[in-house]
């Protein structure tokens, strides 16, 4: 199983 | 963060990032195979966790960043089993690092365990990377610890000392491989 980073931006 | 993309990238983790939720919502669909991170701010997550959890009750560890940890405290103590929420970016970027290094170290482990050392290795090393990194990173001030006594983090030893050494996990795989 592979791994996926979601970033939802205007985060920082 | 650019610098954290790069080093998760690099180290098997690809970063999708989106800057609307049906955009997310889109990637989580696309990607349900595999196992998600999933960062947001506060005020985008209080929404966005609720809904993915409903839809993929199994998949997730979600990473909040806000300002004001209290104000998002009520909502996200329903979802504390899967949820980290953090008031500054670096503790969540070492945090997140850390988090993927021990699902590949697991993965790793399955790997020697099912005979393929090959793969056993890359995610051990991919683990190496992102503990180190994340071990520099965490020294980088400032970070929340003390702002007026800057302190620097000790390294977390936890899975380097899995890891490293004759007996370590990186070693087990490359003896198996018959290096």
């Amino acid at each position: 199983q592979d791994v996926v980073v979601i970033w939802l931006d205007g985060t920082f | 963060c650019k610098e954290t993309k790069e080093d998760l990238v690099i180290n098997g983790a690809p970063v999708i990032t989106v800057s609307r939720s049906d955009e997310a919502m889109q990637q989580i669909e696309t990607h349900s195979e595999a196992k998600i991170f999933f960062i947001s701010s506060g005020s985008l997550g209080k929404d966005m966790v609720p809904t993915i959890v409903r839809q993929y009750p199994l998949i997730h560890s979600f990473y909040i960043f806000c300002f004001d940890m209290a104000t998002h405290g009520n909502w996200a103590l329903d979802y504390t089993n899967c949820l980290k929420i953090f008031d500054h970016p670096i503790d969540l970027l070492v945090r997140l690092m850390r988090d993927i290094s021990t699902y590949f170290i697991e993965q790793g482990k399955l790997y020697l365990k099912f005979n393929d050392p090959n793969n056993a290795l890359k995610y051990f090393k991919y683990a190496w990377n992102l503990e180190t990194r994340a071990n520099q990173k965490d020294k980088v001030p400032p970070n929340t610890k003390s702002k007026e006594k800057p302190t620097v983090q000790p390294d977390c030893r936890t899975r380097l000392n899995l890891l490293e050494g004759e007996n370590g996990l990186i070693r087990q795989a490359e003896k198996a491989l018959g290096k």
